[in-house]
């Protein structure tokens, strides 16, 4: 099974069209393997990126690069996967 | 007695066999009102069950509702699940399900992509696409809400076999799309179809694949609009209400737009509650919140479907 130890999903409340393109610019990176929950669209929707553990630094300092501020909505998506995993397997005991 | 007994737990999330397992406890509690049709067969070989509302007739006009096309967006199954189970409990009890139902059928289809949920419980938690393999590529899986007949390859959506968008060899070559094809075309008098994700908290029409408005652009928003303050109502969740290209981004090969070509002019498409904290890991005490508010907006277009014949 997929582990995601480590890995965080960071939430951008977009602020510009220019941070629009910027985050798309982002999605190109294939070596960073992001996976974009929410995408880039208009700044009425927030963009959530889940970035694997190795990548949060570089992600980090692109983010900090451009100025554009960021949250962090799951810390270690592992955990919270745990916790899910073990309700459910309570429930069906 | 045990079946008739056996407490099912809504408020939490279930691996498929337990849904497929509950879908019998359905039918056998409602024998009147529910049967459970196998509409064909997964990838990998799972049945795919339609539940199928109906007081009788012969395809008689009918509401689609499908939830969990992209597999890791666990509330939308679980939506599905309590939708289905509110609808049989209160046909009889609620007026105007009643009428409804009196006079049209609703097909619901909660595990939409069975061998992707399957993954998720598995394997991968994270997986969003079918199981399909591609030739000449090691990567796997087609996004099942990119390979309707419906501006198919078009912008918004990946010819890449490794993208979580990619839309496929060619429209419907998922048969999971494929066999709701089948029975939409083969039944004829679809007029609803409604399509269930999370999440976003948005209520979308067609198209997706272009943003130009559809003919029934007013109509469709102003349903939307409503049903949204319906579902506004319970809890403060706020939507959005718009077109698919408008409201988020083009995509193309989605399945309203396929739905609304054929002539299913109610065709929507939900994004569901977005707490900001959470993603897709939607935690299990927010499901009967998420589809009690849902259900709201729900009833409101089929009773906007049942009074707009067309």
């Amino acid at each position: 099974e997929r582990v995601f130890t480590g890995d965080q999903v960071i939430r951008v409340n977009v602020q510009s069209e220019e941070e629009i393109q910027l985050l798309r610019a982002l999605e190109t990176q294939q070596e960073w393997e992001l996976d974009f929950w929410l995408h880039p669209v208009s700044t009425e929707l927030p963009v959530d990126i889940r970035v694997p553990r190795s990548s949060l630094g570089s992600v980090r300092e692109f983010l900090r690069a451009h100025d554009i501020a960021f949250t962090v909505m799951i810390d270690n998506l592992q955990e919270v996967l745990d916790e899910e995993k073990a309700e459910m397997e309570g429930n069906q005991m | 007695m045990e079946r008739s007994t056996r407490s099912f737990n809504f408020g939490a999330y279930h691996p498929l066999e337990t849904i497929y397992s509950w879908m019998d406890t359905l039918v056998a509690q409602h024998p009147d009102l529910v049967t459970k049709q196998e509409i064909g067969r997964s990838y990998e070989n799972r049945p795919m069950y339609a539940l199928k509302f109906s007081t009788g007739g012969n395809k008689r006009p009918a509401i689609w509702i499908d939830t969990g096309i992209h597999s890791r967006e666990w509330v939308s199954q679980a939506t599905g699940v309590w939708t289905a189970n509110k609808i049989a409990s209160d046909y009889g009890t609620d007026a105007s399900l009643t009428s409804l139902l009196n006079t049209m059928d609703i097909y619901m289809l909660i595990l939409t992509n069975p061998d992707g949920y399957a993954y998720t419980h598995t394997n991968d938690r994270m997986w969003r696409k079918t199981r399909s393999r591609t030739s000449g590529s090691v990567c796997r899986g087609v996004d099942p809400n990119r390979n309707w007949d419906a501006g198919f390859g078009g912008p918004g959506a990946s010819k890449n076999p490794c993208s979580d968008s990619y839309h496929g060899p060619s429209a419907h070559s998922e048969i999971e799309v494929k066999n709701v094809v089948n029975l939409i075309k083969s039944h004829g008098n679809f007029k609803s179809f409604i399509s269930v994700h999370a999440y976003s908290q948005l209520l979308m029409y067609p198209y997706g694949y272009s943003c130009r408005s559809v003919p029934h652009q007013p109509e469709l928003d102003s349903v939307g609009k409503a049903a949204v303050q319906k579902l506004t109502s319970l809890y403060g969740t706020r939507y959005k209400v718009g077109s698919i290209c408008n409201i988020i981004y083009q995509a193309s090969g989605g399945s309203i737009d396929w739905s609304y070509n054929l002539g299913i002019k109610y065709s929507f498409a939900f994004e569901l509650r977005d707490t900001g904290r959470y993603g897709f890991i939607l935690p299990a005490n927010q499901i009967i919140p998420t589809a009690s508010e849902t259900w709201l907006a729900l009833k409101h277009i089929m009773e906007h479907v049942r009074d707009h014949p067309y």
